[in-house]
């Protein structure tokens, strides 16, 4: 079934299937951390992390029949801001706390080691606090997720090809599901119409949020990478160079 | 052939 033949209810259950397995770090925590092993730490399970974005990508209904540039770009425009909103999922019932991943819990505190990453911390913390606010369900996440996804690169590409615009407008139609999605998502919460309407525009305003965060995590890893604090490699670096170059 | 053109172009599984 094409996405846009779907209910919003097919399609939110595609995107919950397209979901990727947890993740552990699989290390040994030498503790306390110093600033490398910890950027060592948060890199190696990022990397790890990126190999199953691509395929989840894939799995979003209507992702693979957008060009390959325009499947590239998106992935390489919102790949931080994806690891983020995950680990702030996985964040939402441990106030205080990150958890990167089920074996890599921080605390705020433990920010004090890498140079600059406390603000991040920070910034993290405070947008999962909004979530925990909000009562952030499992179906708005992983629409959220798509739509970040979908949305990272409208504003700063203008198709010129005939190619180019079809996967245009393949991808604007592909949005429409995404918040249609959203939509039925929050209209199963037995809210009244208004308070539909107010909690669909927190939700996608807590979006700027994390792409702000996303920015300033960027700038620091390209940072402790030009300091040579920490080793980038093989796909992150790729992803990273993205945005750098 | 980048790493992230290779993953996005390999059959799933």
């Amino acid at each position: 079934v094409h996405h846009s033949a779907m209910s919003p209810e097919e399609f939110i259950s595609r995107i919950m299937e397209a979901e990727p397995p947890e993740i552990y770090l699989m290390e040994d925590m030498n503790k306390p951390f110093t600033e490398s092993s910890m950027m060592m730490s948060l890199t190696n399970l990022a990397d790890k992390e990126l190999v199953l974005m691509i395929s989840w990508a894939k799995k979003i209904p209507g992702f693979v029949e957008l060009s390959l540039a325009d499947q590239i770009h998106l992935l390489k425009c919102c790949w931080l801001e994806i690891l983020m909103l995950g680990l702030m999922w996985r964040s939402v019932d441990h106030p205080g706390k990150l958890i990167f991943s089920p074996d890599f819990k921080l605390n705020r505190e433990e920010g004090q080691c890498v140079e600059g990453i406390m603000e991040i911390f920070d910034m993290l913390l405070a947008a999962t606090s909004r979530f925990r606010e909000l009562k952030l369900q499992r179906e708005e996440y992983v629409c959220l997720k798509a739509m970040i996804l979908l949305n990272s690169y409208l504003c700063t590409n203008s198709p010129e090809t005939a190619e180019e615009l079809e996967s245009r407008n393949k991808l604007l139609r592909l949005l429409d599901s995404v918040i249609d999605a959203l939509v039925w998502a929050i209209s199963k919460l037995g809210l009244t119409t208004q308070q539909q309407t107010l909690r669909l525009g927190h939700l996608t305003m807590l979006l700027s949020h994390i792409r702000h965060v996303s920015n300033k995590g960027m700038d620091h890893l390209s940072t402790m990478k030009r300091k040579n604090v920490v080793l980038v490699y093989d796909l992150l670096l790729e992803m990273l160079d993205a945005n750098t170059t | 052939h980048t790493k992230l053109l290779q993953l996005l172009t390999t059959k799933p599984e």
